[in-house]
């Protein structure tokens, strides 16, 4: 979506 | 995952693993802040909510976990190991960390990337994380000489985030969505706070002299 909300970095 | 963030979480994982032998090795702590090490418990623990209900990969859940283990060990060990608390040089860590904690949480409420817990949260770890080196800094000024593991352990430790400043700028050319500003503007400033320790670590390492701060 629109905005990066994964966060998948430490 | 890129090489430069490998890189970066490997450079970061050896800052850890120094810390540690230089803690179990010697049984002393001394130059450690522990107000930095408190500060690392709080990023790690506010940053990694979602360690189980968000899974990325058996390497993320892993190495959130070592980054949770060893902050919380390490500050076990500095206030309650009778061999190493010993050593803690309390008169010297005086640097006011709940200030900075006050200080991000308040940040963090008014800039994030969405108004949720978990973003919240977020941003408050990654600007925490910024300042988070502070206390260790100036116990090193004050305490003057820097004994080499204390000194690997802070060149590593502030490496890393360079490495995550390289990945992000790499993820910025080859992916679309790229919001991360917030942790890229804390990463550069979190990385800049080391200059001047870098600067006088280059020098020691060229003139293969003893890492010394100025006062």
């Amino acid at each position: 979506e629109g905005i990066y909300h994964d966060h998948d970095e430490l | 995952m890129n090489i430069f963030r490998f890189a970066g979480d490997m450079t970061h994982l050896i800052s850890v693993l120094v810390l540690l032998l230089k803690i179990y090795a010697t049984k002393s702590c001394s130059g450690i802040s522990l107000k930095t090490q408190e500060l690392y418990a709080l990023v790690f623990l506010s940053r990694y909510l979602d360690l189980f209900t968000n899974y990325i990969s058996l390497y993320n859940t892993l190495m959130k976990l070592v980054f949770i283990g060893s902050s919380l060990a390490i500050v076990w060990c500095m206030r309650m190991h009778h061999a190493v608390k010993r050593s803690y040089d309390k008169e010297v860590d005086t640097f006011r960390h709940y200030y900075l904690v006050l200080a991000c949480f308040v940040l963090a409420t008014l800039v994030n990337e969405q108004f949720t817990l978990r973003e919240v949260c977020w941003a408050f770890s990654i600007y925490l994380e910024a300042v988070a080196i502070l206390p260790q800094l100036v116990l090193l000024q004050r305490s003057g000489n820097v004994d080499n593991l204390t000194g690997q352990y802070v060149f590593f430790l502030g490496a890393y985030r360079a490495f995550y400043i390289l990945n992000w700028i790499y993820r910025y050319f080859t992916e679309q969505y790229f919001t991360r500003w917030i942790a890229c503007i804390a990463g550069i400033v979190q990385t800049a706070l080391y200059a001047d320790f870098f600067y006088y670590y280059f020098i020691s390492w060229k003139n293969n002299a003893k890492l010394q701060l100025p006062a």
